[in-house]
């Protein structure tokens, strides 16, 4: 800020009354936090997320990582205190499902970070309702839309081992990337040799399928200063 | 630092807290419950800048070293009352898709003031 002759800009705000200061100061905090998160607007909520839901994510996302079922993670290094990250939770939408699969669609709004978002790591939570006493195998397949139409394309499958109920946690690897980029993730789970119901449990209350990724905004572009 | 209390003209750090739900954000801001938008404000005349406990940055040491060396361009006024110390803002929030954020702001709340 420019400021002339000997007075600077922390002096004081000159000559309005407080209470057009105190608005003044409102809007610069909103505009502020606004810029701060790359966004041009607040977000209008559309279907807001219910807090038992969000208490479940929450757990997930800094609590004990449970039973993690793969080792494919993103390349992840040393990141500088300068760098913002974002952590993300998207729920599931559920798709298509039948007793030997379940759709999982993720919305993942790809803009609101603008371009060049590099995702660190991305994991899958999902909770099974399973009886005692059994193993049984899982297929995930993770399913992206081709670039010149909407139809979807396997990319990768992972075969899991499941044998008990529980939140379970899946890594995904680098096509994570790629989903983030285009804003749409469809996960298939597929239980092998299951009986009438899936083990899937989709209860949108607590345990609604989500995806946990963290990500930081691309490098391109920075400048280092000696 | 100072914090700005009665009619004081120095230097100080004066608190100003957003209420989120004062704003209409408490919507799609899930933590926390506001933003402390502290700012400095104040005067700084010269013989105060750099004392202790009124400036205690790595910048203001290097002015004064400066000052006291004659450097050209150190010896008419210019002192100012700047954040000297400042924290991150962590929030959690909605996006537009329901999808929950959470990142930490860097320097965004201003815990100490100074003259620069």
């Amino acid at each position: 800020t420019k400021w002339g002759g000997s007075q600077c800009p922390a002096c004081g705000v000159p000559g309005s009354d407080p209470e057009r200061q105190r608005e003044l100061l409102l809007n610069l905090a909103k505009q502020n936090i606004l810029d701060k998160l790359h966004l041009t607007q607040r977000p209008t909520l559309i279907q807001p997320v219910s807090r038992a839901t969000l208490r479940t994510a929450l757990r997930r996302l800094h609590g004990p990582r449970g039973r993690i079922l793969s080792d494919s993670i993103l390349g992840v290094s040393g990141i500088g205190a300068e760098e913002q990250e974002y952590e993300i939770i998207s729920f599931a939408e559920t798709g298509h499902s039948t007793a030997n699969r379940t759709v999982l669609d993720f919305r993942l709004s790809p803009d609101q970070t603008s371009a060049g978002l590099e995702v660190l790591q991305a994991r899958l939570g999902f909770f099974l309702q399973m009886p005692p006493n059994g193993t049984w195998s899982m297929y995930v397949k993770v399913l992206l839309p081709r670039p010149q139409d909407t139809n979807l394309d396997l990319t990768t499958q992972h075969q899991l081992e499941v044998d008990s109920s529980g939140w379970y946690q899946f890594l995904l690897g680098p096509e994570a990337q790629a989903a983030y980029s285009q804003g749409h993730l469809t996960l298939e789970l597929e239980p092998k040799g299951w009986g009438a119901q899936s083990p899937v449990v989709l209860d949108k209350d607590a345990q609604q399928p989500f995806i946990i990724a963290r990500v930081r905004i691309g490098k391109k572009h920075r400048i280092h200063r000696r | 630092g100072i914090e700005c209390q009665g009619g004081s003209q120095m230097c100080c750090r004066q608190e100003f807290f957003v209420d989120f739900r004062e704003i209409g954000w408490h919507d799609w801001i899930i933590q926390p419950e506001g933003y402390a938008m502290n700012f400095c404000t104040g005067q700084c005349p010269l013989h105060v800048a750099g004392m202790p406990g009124i400036a205690a940055s790595f910048h203001t040491a290097v002015l004064n070293l400066l000052k006291a060396n004659g450097a050209p361009g150190t010896a008419g006024g210019g002192s100012c009352c700047v954040p000297t110390a400042r924290r991150p803002l962590s929030l959690l929030y909605y996006d537009r898709d329901s999808n929950i954020v959470k990142t930490d702001i860097p320097d965004m709340v201003v815990e100490a003031c100074g003259c620069s």
